[in-house]
């Protein structure tokens, strides 16, 4: 099963999530791999892990690596971290044939019982490689007034993919970060419920300053602090078994 | 005099530091003209302004309009607004010669005392456009753990642009936005202004909701509410108007 994170909206909780919901995860499965799709490498750094220049996500992506050789082990989860040099492949796979796919191809060689992909702020070529190699999509929104900006642009290219390129891609569902309880999040959450009914995630992840300090310390929320953070990514971690089990 | 507000990463506070900075600039200068290399179209939005198909910075680029014609004014400034559609322009002129000179040339046949630049949370071509149409830059950082991530990748990319294609180009400031006192906070400033001396803005712009709402009622944080964001924005607008007159 591979889940991916997206929202192209920049600083929306993707890799927050995407780090705390693979470590949650860790309770019901058995093996999990988290995979950087981001050149920013925020998911690895996040906990505590720093590819060098051969060990990356991008030298799988060169052929020259293959997932086992760059995967590093945090907190019983398997991490395949990124680097800036992502963002050199980017442009480089522009003209390549079957450009979609790679991430994909490189996927199937692996064995893992879930796989959770972080994805960059932009729908270039990188994310919509992960979206072709996804089974399911979690959109982080942050509960701002541009909530749901974009999520229009967003959707064009999940359809997109799907009719073209991987036909069994659903919306696992959009999960609401930061909630703050003013009336600009209370907004944003009521009309995110109105416009996707039925497809928001009943966990709304409140906004927290120890999910702003565990990557400081190099650890995910479980190991960092037990506080409300740590409370909604377990809700979290329990609401999505229940959907995909 | 051309100024580009950027990081690669995202949520940092880029659009509302444009936006803002742009209004506040009016007290000082008569002809200030914003314009949205983001997709997403964020820059416009937070001023009421979105632009129909025909009617973008997208069209610009592709030739069927100029400046002038997509235009709207809101607050006193100009506004030329994008769309999505810039997401589409980005990877049509991968391969055109002279494709990170566009914007530069767009900006040669008008006549504005400032002009602020939006950009998307990435290092791709339309980020390459403003660096290149550029005279100074100033990087929005949030402070928190990730605040100096990336920022020697992006370092790189203003140093290869102006030895290669803009040798005006130079760093006006680093910015820290969302500063709210916490240990997180102090940490990330305290780190900024020890790697990049003298070179951190004395206005730092603390953490308020009034600029969360300001969007939501398509005004400036001037046009919306007195408070800690107003005087913020206009401390950086009097800091930036010293610098650059
Ligand atoms: N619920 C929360 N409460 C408080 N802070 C949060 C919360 N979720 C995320 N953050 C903080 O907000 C910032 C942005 O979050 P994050 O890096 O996860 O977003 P992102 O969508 O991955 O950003 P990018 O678009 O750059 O990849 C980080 O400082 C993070 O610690
Ligand atoms: N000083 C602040 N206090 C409180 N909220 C803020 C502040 N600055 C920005 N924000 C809020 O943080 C969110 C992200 O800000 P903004 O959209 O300006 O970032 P950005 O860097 O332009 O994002 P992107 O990378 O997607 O372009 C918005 O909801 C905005 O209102
Ligand atoms: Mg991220
Ligand atoms: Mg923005």
């Amino acid at each position: 099963m591979v889940i991916v994170i997206m929202n192209q909206k920049g600083g929306v909780g993707k890799t927050t999530t995407a780090v705390n919901l693979a470590v949650a995860l860790k309770r019901n499965y058995e093996r999990i791999l988290l995979v950087d799709m981001d050149p920013q490498a925020n998911a690895g750094t996040h906990l505590g892990i720093r590819a060098d220049e051969n060990n990356s996500i991008a030298n799988v992506f060169a052929g020259t690596k293959k997932i086992p050789d760059i995967v590093k082990n945090a907190e019983g989860i398997d991490v395949a971290p990124s680097n800036i040099s992502l963002a050199g492949i980017e442009l480089q796979i522009v003209n390549e044939i079957g450009r979609e796919m790679l991430l994909k191809d490189i996927l199937k060689e692996i064995n893992y019982d879930v796989v959770i992909i972080d994805c960059p702020p932009s729908l270039g070529l990188l994310s919509v490689n992960a979206l072709t190699a996804a089974d399911k999509v979690i959109i982080s929104v942050l509960t701002d007034y541009f909530a749901r900006e974009g999520l229009a642009d967003f959707l064009r290219t999940v359809q997109k993919v799907k009719s073209t390129l991987n036909n069994k891609l659903s919306i696992l569902g959009y999960l609401a970060t930061n909630y703050d309880n003013t009336a600009i999040s209370k907004d944003a959450l009521e009309s995110l419920k109105s416009h996707f009914e039925g497809q928001v995630f009943k966990t709304v992840i409140r906004i927290n300053t120890h999910l702003k300090e565990a990557p400081g310390a190099g650890k995910s929320i479980f190991a960092y602090k037990k506080c409300r953070g740590y409370e909604d990514y377990e809700k979290l971690g329990e609401e999505v078994y229940e959907k995909i089990k």
